[in-house]
């Protein structure tokens, strides 16, 4: 495992960590998107399907089951206790999501690198991620305002992708038999859409001011 | 005939 790889699964457990410590210490979840915590949900049990037929490390196998733990955790926490139920932007948070799940099934039935059950899975999870954030960068849109352990929720995430990118082109150049090119396409795809997030971050960190994006 | 490479990313 190189540098950027584990960087970028460290800096995608923070981002996590950083997301429960907001839920527990501030018993809200006011400006996080419940539908994008459905679809990473989503993505980890779609995607780690091979813990029941591969093994890799125990790294490897702690890290798919904390992803999977975790995640069903904000969920449960967002829909169902009390507090952090009642601080949910449900209004804001509209976007369709059942059409991104639609939209990457049908291209992870069309687009895969073998026709099985557990490569559609892979393809649908890895496309779905690309596109999951989605919801939340809407969510922020509408609401203007983007608390600080929001900003650095995004903030983390996004790094993740970023490092995960220099992952594979340190991959590709060093390693034989590497070709993810579904993975490292859908990675571009989804980088790209922080991007924009990413500008008004920097901009905000810049001036020492608190993060605001236009509407 | 060449061996896939494994998932090994998360």
């Amino acid at each position: 495992m190189n540098i950027f790889r584990f960087a970028g699964d460290m800096t995608h457990l923070i981002s996590i960590l950083v997301l429960l410590l907001k839920i527990y210490a501030t018993k809200s979840c006011s400006g996080i998107s419940l539908k994008t915590q459905e679809l990473y949900a989503l993505v980890f049990l779609t995607r780690y399907l091979d813990l029941f037929t591969d093994f890799i490390s125990v790294y490897n196998t702690v890290m798919k089951l904390v992803f999977i733990a975790s995640s069903l955790a904000i969920v449960w926490c967002m829909r169902m206790h009390g507090l952090v139920k009642r601080s949910y932007d449900k209004e804001l948070d509209t976007f369709r999501h059942y059409l991104l799940v639609a939209g990457c099934f049908a291209l992870a039935v069309l687009v895969n690198e073998k026709f099985t059950f557990q490569e559609i899975f892979w393809a649908f999870s890895i496309y779905l991620e690309a596109v999951a954030i989605l919801p939340q960068l809407v969510l922020l849109q509408r609401s203007g305002n983007v608390d600080n352990l929001t900003g650095q929720y995004i903030f983390f995430l996004g790094a993740y992708r970023a490092l995960y990118l220099l992952n594979w082109i340190y991959r590709y150049f060093t390693e034989v038999r590497f070709s993810r090119w579904i993975a490292c396409v859908s990675g571009i795809v989804q980088t790209g859409l922080y991007a924009d997030f990413f500008y008004y971050y920097f901009l905000s960190w810049k001036n020492n001011a608190k993060l605001q994006l236009p509407a | 005939h060449e061996q896939e490479p494994t998932k090994d990313e998360l």
